[in-house]
């Protein structure tokens, strides 16, 4: 079974 | 005070097409160099960026830098209402509450004009950090739409591999296994038609099918998708609009537990 990431894991809120 | 007109009226349909399933409500942000849009689907799985530069704009004014909150089905609603061949001007007035879409036919006997109520929408820019692909492959965009409609029937997931044989978007599901290995292919009648694989290192990463169909929505923007990839990055999808700028989507991989 494998996970979704998230964007937000990837890309940082200024 | 913000005016925009756009000859090809018909791109700005096809942009709200490409991406009004897949975000719900966005800001539009409007500056001196162009229109521009960044936002997350609801589940914070995928970003589109949209840029539309203002030379590409017949006529593009734009006094001081606003943001104007759309819902984009709404949004679509009113653009619906534009012909294809219109010309389509955006207008709004500093500090109004409401964005108005002009729609002028080409021989200028009809002209319509729909105002929209604008709404405060709530959201931070992400940075995207400059990054280093390991593949870059560029295909037919249409050839590409194909494959994710034709693997989303057998299963949920893609994984996408690319080696020196090509590039390889594979599935599974209860009935089964599909795989489709797509070649470089640079003897082609149009540019547009070649398959070109740009490859640093191999790379293989699995995605949401779903989502890929979503984008794949923006295949009447451009003839050709550029898919960008590095293991432990979200994969870019882009449209280019030609002489303007482009629709990227970015979507953050399926990873094992």
């Amino acid at each position: 079974m494998k996970r979704q990431q998230s964007i937000l894991s990837f890309f940082q809120k200024p | 005070m913000l005016e925009l007109r756009l000859v090809q009226g018909s791109l700005l349909k096809k942009v709200l097409e490409a991406i009004k399933d897949l975000v719900n409500d966005a800001n539009f942000d409007c500056s001196a160099t162009g229109f521009s849009l960044q936002a997350m689907d609801s589940s914070h799985v995928a970003l589109v960026a949209l840029l539309l530069r203002n030379e590409g704009f017949e006529h593009y004014r734009c006094d001081r830098n606003i943001s104007m909150g759309m819902n984009l089905g709404n949004m679509n609603k009113m653009l619906k209402c534009a012909g294809n061949d219109d010309i389509i001007t955006l207008k709004a007035d500093d500090g109004s509450d409401t964005v108005t879409f002009m729609f002028e036919s080409p021989n200028q006997d009809k002209i319509a004009d729909f105002e929209m109520k604008l709404m405060d929408i709530d959201s931070e820019h992400l940075g995207i950090p400059e990054a280093e692909y390991h593949a870059i492959v560029r295909m037919p965009s249409a050839e590409f739409a194909r494959i994710c409609k034709d693997l989303s029937s057998i299963g949920d997931t893609v994984v996408i591999s690319v080696t020196k044989e090509g590039v390889k978007f594979s599935t599974k599901g209860d009935i089964g296994t599909a795989n489709i290995v797509c070649r470089q292919n640079t003897t082609v009648d149009k540019p547009e038609e070649a398959t070109v694989i740009e490859m640093k290192e191999p790379v293989s990463l699995t995605f949401a099918l779903r989502y890929m169909n979503s984008f794949a929505k923006a295949t009447p923007l451009s003839h050709t998708v550029t898919i960008s990839l590095s293991s432990e990055l979200p994969v870019v999808v882009e449209y280019k609009i030609e002489d303007m700028g482009y629709v990227r989507f970015y979507l953050a991989p399926k990873i094992e537990e």
